[in-house]
């Protein structure tokens, strides 16, 4: 047994959670924070047998999209008086980081 | 060392935490989403030596339930004036989904 | 490739993120609740090569600190009348509790 750690964007959990439902894979969301843009993201563990990893990562590549995002960079030091006026900057914020993790013992009560 | 990760019903949490408390387990709880029912679960983060393991498991058995919920099936696509009159249907949550992973290392500052 | 998985003061928890960043490691932060004092804290996840774990260790020591707080026992049996007048216990929070888990696959979409 594995356990699948997907980082993906918001927007996408939803529609992945339901995808990976119709194609029978079971599934846990956690709202979680990205470090660097700081905003909401979702975390959606999948626990499954070894051998459907290929089926799952199809699912996640399938639902999970890269976006453009702009970020107004931190304002730097600036002199009383100063118009600060930031040209934001362009962060691609990927489909999805995955983390696959071997399961020692997986119980169900 | 090992990682408890143990998906649980949101009622059964605080009483499982607080029986691994009284028997000197530590514990960390994280509010999740069920994939199928969408509703508020559990998950209960537990870190303990190898040998404690079963000790962990007969805790978590003795504290989280299987529990008949009723749901009401998604709608079919209706025709005008058709009145949907859904059969709930029983759905059984189980008592806990536990996945047991290797630790590496443990520090503590 | 590893995960890190460390549970770290509420207080602690933006500053470690910022200077993971600092030092070019990502991170996600997943808001928990403790075992024992049932007070709100955070889990961090650094994926990181292992040959990095030494660094990312040295960051997380270096900005999570030790902390006494005053916790309230829970109230005694007490007869009818009888005053109850706490003496809080000193508990020592520590600055970090770290998981370090091998991971199998490390996939981007
Ligand atoms: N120092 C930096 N300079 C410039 N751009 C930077 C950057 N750090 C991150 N980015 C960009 O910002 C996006 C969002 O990062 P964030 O940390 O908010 O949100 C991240 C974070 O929550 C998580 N994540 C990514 N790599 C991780 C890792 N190694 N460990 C733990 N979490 C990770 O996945 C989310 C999406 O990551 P993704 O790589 O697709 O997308 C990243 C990346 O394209
Ligand atoms: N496709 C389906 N058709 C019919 N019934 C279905 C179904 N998928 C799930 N169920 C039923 O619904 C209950 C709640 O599932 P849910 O996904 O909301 O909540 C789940 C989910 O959050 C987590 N979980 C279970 N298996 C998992 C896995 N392999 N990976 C990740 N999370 C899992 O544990 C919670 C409880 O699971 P449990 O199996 O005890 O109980 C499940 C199961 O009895
Ligand atoms: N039975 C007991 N008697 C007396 N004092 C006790 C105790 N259990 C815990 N403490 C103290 O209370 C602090 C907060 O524990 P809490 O469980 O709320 O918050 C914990 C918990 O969320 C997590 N944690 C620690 N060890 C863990 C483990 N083995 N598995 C899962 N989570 C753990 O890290 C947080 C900080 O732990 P840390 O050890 O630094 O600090 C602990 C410890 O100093």
């Amino acid at each position: 047994t594995k356990l699948v750690v997907s980082i993906v964007h918001s927007d996408d959990a939803d529609p992945l959670i339901s995808a990976l439902r119709d194609a029978g894979f079971s599934s846990t969301k956690i709202s979680t924070t990205g470090g660097f843009l700081r905003e909401g993201n979702a975390s959606i563990l999948i626990g499954t047998e070894g051998d459907k990893i290929p089926a799952v990562l199809e699912i996640i590549k399938r639902n999970c999209h890269t976006r453009t995002q702009y970020v107004n960079p931190l304002p730097p030091v600036m002199e009383p008086g100063e118009l600060y006026m930031p040209n934001p900057v362009e962060v691609q914020v990927g489909g999805a980081v995955i983390f696959v993790l071997d399961v020692e013992q997986l119980i169900r009560y």
